[in-house]
Formats: structure tokens, sequence, C-alpha cells
């Protein structure tokens, strides 16, 4: 593993014209394919790393570890493939949170899931805070409009909500949180929604 | 009555529900409390060539008029609440697709996530898409813009300290770059905006930031580039212009308490935390 094509896609992030955006239209296509081609590589090496750091005894079989984690880079269009199979196919979904910074943060994050009644623990097995909110429709015609766009396929699974939950991540260290179904009371809350029209 | 309160812990935004829009910003921590409006608009960009008109492109920004966006028939506010966070979704028309404005449990600033695109031209006219954060702050033409991520710089309206400035253009003369963002401040208070990209912006009235969100011009500037910033995106044949995404955080605080929240949340903004997925069999958390 190696992380070249990172550093030609930081090259690239960096340079004025792809930042002003006043670059022609196919050197644009470029960026965006050198850039995708970085992320993946980086992601690699990401992956390679988190799986030695969550358990030291994974080395011997690292391999294996690796290409069992995934990442998301589509989140933005609410597209998150691990996420969304695991917990249908009855298995609890498994999350490696990374903070890059040097102080301790205190933050929630969110992943689309399909299903509700989910409960979310933390390493200790200690339950954590959690909260559903239903996918708007404008976002579902984001997410599929775009997946179809750029994967060329349809999105699949159907994703109901965002589930958000709170995380206490260590200065340049990790946390795991562990999200698995639960249909008994306890489980994540899900959003009361208010909508007004006008004066109603 | 007509207002519907977001945000369940220190930070709190009224919106009136008559009009969908947002009206105060309060913070019972720091007992700031001002008025805050939200707003979105848009510059035509002016169709010219390199000898007559100067053409707005991807380098020349070279407004031709202003246009305030407002909602198409009833406005609908849609709020979600929870123990973790509040939302409030807004549509102000078909291409500002969706706005989010979100409180997160236990942070005092606003989110704002706008979905914007694809910027309509059927009219002819380019168009480069504004928020306007409005407030009645006295800030004396100057304001705050960082420089390329690093110290913030002071800007005054119309005015260079090196040289003296003839503005021909009233708006692009006073734009500047924004990598981490800009901030105004009066007496008491002051009011930063931090971004999640490279925007432009400015402060062209006093109490007021704008950001520039999204550009869909159709006629090159005749700078270099050789063609109209009008990128478009094609499925099945069927091309459209681009739709863009991102966000903008906004807080309200105590003159001379704001730094500390555009330094340290700014680094987490570019920072984000890192996330991997796996899956294990049935629901043994161990």
């Amino acid at each position: 593993l190696n992380i070249d094509a990172l550093a030609d896609a930081l090259a690239i992030a960096q340079h004025h014209d792809a930042v002003s955006g006043t670059e022609r239209e196919h050197v644009a296509a470029d960026y965006a394919k050198r850039l995708s081609i970085g992320y993946a590589e980086a992601e690699k090496v990401v992956a390679s790393s988190l799986a030695l750091l969550v358990d030291s005894r994974l080395s011997s079989r690292h391999e294996d570890a690796v290409t069992k984690f995934q990442q998301c880079p589509l989140l933005n269009i609410s597209y998150c493939p691990p996420s969304e199979a695991a917990l249908s196919n009855g298995k609890s979904l498994v999350i490696v949170v990374y903070n890059p910074l040097g102080w301790k943060r205190e933050e929630a994050i969110r992943v689309p899931v399909s299903t509700e009644g989910v409960i979310v623990h933390d390493s200790d097995g200690k339950e954590i805070e959690s909260q559903l909110l239903p996918l708007s429709n404008a976002s579902l015609s984001i997410r599929n409009y775009h997946v179809k766009a750029y994967l060329g396929r349809s999105p699949g699974e159907t994703i109901k909500y965002w589930l958000a939950f709170s995380v206490s991540v260590p200065p340049l260290g990790f946390s795991t949180y562990i999200v698995s179904t639960d249909k008994r009371a306890g489980s994540s809350t899900i959003s009361e929604v208010y909508t007004s029209e006008g004066n109603k | 009555d007509l207002t519907a309160e977001v945000g369940q812990g220190n930070l709190k935004l009224l919106y009136t529900t008559n009009e969908g829009k947002l009206a105060r910003y309060v913070n019972s921590r720091s007992l700031v409390e001002t008025s805050a409006q939200l707003t979105y608009s848009y510059y035509s960009g002016y169709n010219g060539t390199d000898r007559e008109n100067q053409a707005s492109g991807a380098y020349i920004f070279r407004p031709n008029g202003t246009f305030p966006i407002e909602s198409e028939g009833q406005v609908s506010l849609t709020i979600m609440r929870g123990p973790l966070v509040d939302e409030v979704h807004q549509q102000l028309n078909p291409w500002i697709y969706q706005v989010i404005t979100r409180i997160y449990k236990g942070k005092e600033h606003a989110e704002v996530e706008f979905n914007i695109g694809p910027i309509p031209v059927d009219d002819g006219v380019g168009k480069e898409i504004i928020t306007k954060i409005t407030t009645d702050m006295v800030t004396n033409k100057t304001f705050y813009t960082d420089s390329n991520g690093r110290d913030f710089i002071e800007r005054v309206r119309d005015y260079r300290e090196d040289w003296d400035l003839q503005v021909h253009q009233p708006v692009s003369g006073n734009y500047y770059p924004i990598n981490l963002g800009v901030y105004i401040k009066d007496e008491s208070t002051e009011l930063s905006v931090l971004v999640d990209r490279a925007v432009g912006g400015s402060s062209l009235v006093d109490g007021q930031i704008e950001l520039m969100l999204h550009r869909r011009l159709l006629h090159d500037d005749s700078r270099g580039v050789g063609e109209a910033l009008n990128e478009e995106v094609c499925v099945l044949d069927k091309c459209r212009g681009l739709t863009v995404q991102g966000k903008f955080y906004i807080r309200i605080d105590p003159l001379g308490d704001g730094a500390k929240w555009r330094r340290k949340f700014g680094q987490e903004i570019y920072s984000p935390l890192l996330l991997a997925f796996t899956e294990q069999d049935g629901n043994n958390w161990t």
C-alpha cells in the first residue's frame, strides 16, 4: 500500500483552478477522477491502519480485516451500503470513529439505516443515546438521482431514516460503536415531526 | 403563537410559522438575543463580450441586478425534534431544493445544509446564487475574512488602505475569497459564519454577511478559460445543470468570545471524524 495517488490528489485539491472552478469542463472531470483515485487509495491505507489499531491480534489475519472495513464516501447523498445492509440482514453494524485532531471530540454522527427499532452501544456495552430522523422526500430524490447518474445503478436498499448518535473520541484516537436491531422500548427515539404551511 | 422554537439547549432559533422564516437568535447562556434572517437571492450575470459589456464568467463576477428568491406558493416548514438534534427543513423553490438548519445537543452554533440546483437558465440569463444572514448589528462598513484559512483580515467596504479605490462595481468590488469564514462585530456582539468549502462572500450592508453558494453562467468571460461556466450532468442522454450540496455554520457571541470557536471549530470542519464500517453476527455487542 502506498499513498502516491493521494499525494497527486492533494496537489490538485490545492491548485488555484481546482479551488476556484476556473478550469475547463474536461479538466474538471479529470480532476474529479484523480481525486477519486487518491481517495480510493487512502481508503485502503485507512482500513489497514484501523484494522491494526482496533485489535492488534488481527495483524495475523490482516488481509482479512482490511477487506472487512468499508467507508461511505457518498454519505452526502444519503448512500451508505454497509450501514443500510447490515441491519436488514440480521447482523450488527460496527462503526469505528477516528479523530484526526489532537483534542477530545464529542459530536453526533449520522448514518442512513433501513429499519427502525435500533439500539447503539459503545465498546463497554453501555447504551448510547440515539435518534432516528425520517429521510425527507427531497433527500431520497437527491440520493436516487445521483446514485443513478454517477454509479449507473439503482440505489437498491430503501433507507428510511438517518440514525444520529453521540460519540466521544479521544485525541488522535478512535472509539467503536455497535448498532443492532432492538424492537423493545428504550431503542432509538424517532423524531417528532411538525409541518406548518402558511398559517396552518 | 406564530413562532416555532427550535433547539433544546442554550441556543434557540425562532421561526415565524406563517412565513416560514428565521426571525430571532437566542443564546440563554451567553445572553445574546438578536433578530436574524436567512434569505436567498441571485445576481444575474452580464451577458456581454470581451469588447462590450464584459460578461460574467468563471473568472469575472459582474452582476447585472439582484433578485430576491421568494418561495413559490405557501411556505412549508417541517421541524423534526428529538433528544440529539432539532432540524428545520425548507424547500424555497424547485431549485433551492432543500435547506436544513440543525442545532445539535450541547452545541451553540446552527448548521445550515443547502442543496441548490440545477439553476434554471431557460430565460437566457446566467445566475449566481447567494445567501444573506442579516442582523441588526451596526458594523460601520467593516468585516473580517480569513486569509486562505489563516488569520482573519479586516476589510472595509469601498476602501483599500494601500491606494485610493475607485469603486465601479459595488458588489464584486467588495467580494473576497472565503475558505474558512467571515465575521462582523459591533459594540456588544460578533456574528461568525464558517464554511466547508471555498466560496466568495462579503458584507455589503451593515449587520449582514453574504456568501455565494452556486453559479451557472452562459457566456465565456474572455479571460482564458474559453468556455462558459455551465457544466451539466447527463443521465441517459438527459442533461441538467449541476446541483451543489454544502454546509455553513452560524454563531453569534458576545464581543471577543467568537475567536475561540472560529479557530477550534474551523479545524474540526476541515478534519471531520472518519467513519469505517464493518459488521458482526447477531446482537452480541462484545
